[in-house]
């Protein structure tokens, strides 16, 4: 069984 | 000030259509060069972004930034209210709390005026940096929104599997299971309709079925689609403007 990972993490505040 | 006039309104309206499904709250700024938006879905797994170039307006004027605050099911009802063939101007003042919609029909001399109270909205602006991929494919949007569509019907989640000549879309659900099998083409008459891989690592990656019934809305503004893999980053969706882009990154499906 896979999850779903977050877009969040992946990309910085700017 | 800011005033930004489509040549068509059907313009404008298939940009929204193309990703209003699946964020609502979107902050659209203004500034000299175009329009850039961003949003991120409620369950976080999707960013949304957007960059409409000054190049794809008529006319295109923006003195000082300006962020509209949009809700998208909002904006979507006056957007319904246009003809596809007349032409749109937005226009705001620098500290806007409404912007208007204005829709001419210069042959008829009709004018529709609409004003669309803006929102203020707490939204982060993540720094979107360019990311390595293992493998690129081209291919065109319609056939890539069928793949997703028909195989979606079979299984929450899809596959992607790209080796060197291959790419494979691929749905194992209770019902049965499918997959579709694509080679690179190329199409000399009609270049659009080619496919392109570009493959420096193998990728098989898994995807939520329903993101990417939302990704494949943005069809309707390319006849192509630029797919970027990579097992260490968001799949990168992208549909291309006259001037700028729609893309959608997507997180994967990871083995818990």
């Amino acid at each position: 069984k896979k999850k779903q990972r977050s877009i969040e993490g992946f990309f910085k505040k700017s | 000030m800011l005033e930004a006039k489509f040549e068509e309104a059907s313009f404008f309206k298939r940009i929204i259509d193309g990703f209003k499904d699946c964020v609502q709250l979107v902050n659209f700024q203004c500034k000299d060069d175009g329009i850039i938006a961003q949003a991120v879905d409620d369950s976080r797994v999707l960013l949304v972004s957007l960059e409409i170039g000054s190049e794809s307006f008529q006319t295109y004027r923006c003195d000082h930034p300006i962020t509209l605050g949009i809700d998208l099911n909002s904006l979507s009802k006056i957007l319904r209210c246009g003809n596809n063939t007349d032409t749109l101007t937005l226009i705001a003042d620098d500290t806007p709390d409404s912007v208007l919609l204005l829709f001419e029909d210069t042959k008829r001399e009709r004018i529709a005026e609409y004003s669309l109270k803006l929102m203020d909205i707490d939204a982060d602006f993540l720094k979107i940096e360019e990311l390595a991929y293992e493998s690129t494919l081209m291919m065109p949007s319609a056939e890539f929104a069928k793949n997703v569509r028909d195989l979606s019907q079979l299984s929450d989640s899809l596959t992607f599997t790209i080796t060197k000549e291959t790419i494979k879309f691929q749905a194992d659900g209770d019902i049965g299971s499918g997959s579709v099998i694509l080679k690179p083409y190329v199409n000399m008459d009609d270049p659009d309709q080619s496919i392109k891989l570009e493959m420096e690592q193998p990728v098989d990656l898994t995807f939520g079925s329903k993101y990417l019934l939302d990704i494949v809305k943005g069809s309707a503004l390319s006849n192509k689609v630029g797919i970027r893999l990579s097992s260490e980053a968001p799949a990168l969706f992208q549909f291309d403007l006259s001037s700028g882009f729609l893309q959608f990154f997507l997180a994967p499906k990871f083995n818990d």
